[in-house]
Order: C-alpha cells, then sequence, then structure tokens
C-alpha cells in the first residue's frame, strides 16, 4: 500500500458515496445511467470472486464488501426504490457493444486460462469502459448535475491514482501488470474531455454543459 | 519476469 493508491481508493469510495447520497437526498435518479451502475455491478461481482478464496488483508476484504454492496444498492435505488424518476429515455446505449468485445478480449489477453483469472481480467476491461453509458447520458442531454459531474470527477480520478500508484511499484517492487496498467490507462483517458470541462466549469462555479 | 498480477490490489 502506498499513498497513490490509499488516495484512489478513497476516492473510488467517495465516488460510491457521493452517487448513493445524491439519489437518497434527491429520492431521484435522474442523470444518472442504470446502465453504467450494472456494468460496475458486474466489475466488483466479477473481480471480487477472489473474495471467497484469497485473502490479503482486513482492508482489502471489507473495501471489497463495500463496493460490492454499495454496487448493488445503487441498482436498487435505480431500478426499484425510484424507478419513476430513471431517465431511460436518455439511457440508450448498447451495453453489448460493451460486454461482448470484453469477453472476447479476456479470452485473448489474459495472464492464466483459470476461471477466477478469466473473471478477474474480464473485470478489468469493463471496468475501463464501464463510464461509457453514463459519458454518452451525459453528451445527450448535454448536461450534468454538479452533484453528477462531482461523482464523475472522483471516479475518474480514482484510476488516474492508480496509474502513479503503479509508476511507483514499477520502481519500488520492479514489477508491473500489463493488463491493469493499459485498462487504467484507456480508463483514465476516457475521462479526459470530462476533466478538462470540470475544471474549467465545475471549479469555477459554473453549471456542467457541454458547448453547444 | 517483471509482468505480475496486482491482485492485492482492488
Amino acid at each position: 500500500m502506498n499513498i497513490f493508491r490509499l488516495l484512489g481508493d478513497i476516492c473510488h469510495l467517495v465516488a460510491i458515496i457521493v452517487l448513493l447520497l445524491k439519489i437518497w437526498k434527491t429520492r431521484s435518479c435522474a442523470g444518472i445511467s442504470g446502465k453504467s451502475q450494472i456494468l460496475f455491478a458486474l466489475v466488483y461481482t466479477t473481480r471480487y470472486v477472489d473474495l471467497f478464496f484469497t485473502y490479503v488483508s482486513l482492508y482489502n476484504s471489507v473495501m471489497k464488501v463495500i463496493f460490492l454492496a454499495s454496487s448493488y444498492a445503487t441498482l436498487y435505488l435505480i431500478y426499484v426504490k425510484f424507478k419513476a424518476t430513471y431517465d431511460f429515455n436518455h439511457d440508450t446505449f448498447r451495453i453489448e457493444f460493451l460486454l461482448i468485445p470484453c469477453v472476447i478480449l479476456s479470452l485473448l489477453i489474459t495472464h492464466d486460462y483459470s476461471p477466477v483469472e478469466l473473471l478477474w481480467t474480464f473485470s478489468i476491461y469493463l471496468e475501463a469502459v464501464a463510464i461509457l453509458p453514463q459519458l454518452f447520458m451525459v453528451s445527450k442531454t448535454g448536461e450534468a448535475e454538479t452533484i453528477t459531474s462531482h461523482y464523475l470527477f472522483a471516479l475518474g480520478a480514482y484510476r488516474a491514482l492508480y496509474i502513479v500508484n503503479w509508476i511507483y511499484r514499477y520502481y519500488t517492487e520492479s514489477f508491473i501488470d500489463g493488463i491493469a496498467v493499459v485498462a487504467g490507462i484507456i480508463q483514465t483517458i476516457l475521462y479526459a474531455d470530462f476533466f478538462y470541462l470540470y475544471i474549467t466549469k465545475v471549479l469555477k462555479g459554473k453549471d456542467f454543459k457541454l458547448p453547444a | 519476469n517483471i509482468l505480475h498480477s496486482f491482485k492485492d490490489e482492488l
């Protein structure tokens, strides 16, 4: 554990809590892509099956349980409790276009052909693109609520901090996980446009609106 | 081998 990974995990946790609180407090999931949340739940489920097979640390296990539980709680809020506020007309990204390539890629490029390893690899690839339905929704409506933009910023910052952590680990432990690093870089690049608008608009107190 | 799986990460 190093400071970059810890900060990354904290950003990740903050993102999830911000999203849950936003939906809970406003009693509405308007502007939130349920499809991205389905993909994230799938990411955590396939990656954290190792919860039953390997023990790393108490921190590691507790965080995994929190990520799993919060992702299913988010799905419950969107698809059950506040279903009436779910903006399905704007959440039209076809997730099979992400799921199928991720399945194929994880069968082609993986560290090892064991079921747990394949699920882990799939989860890494899927996480890289899981935010696309949400970004697609924002681009379709041309705007995002300020709180939604904070959520997206924290979620994007998490993987960016992990990249710094991987560089640090490369120099201190002299090894690197090629799959995680390449996927993590792609994941961070997908947020680049958003980061730019967030920094130039939201941090200056303006609304998050895409240029017309 | 510098390639290694980071399974201790989240």
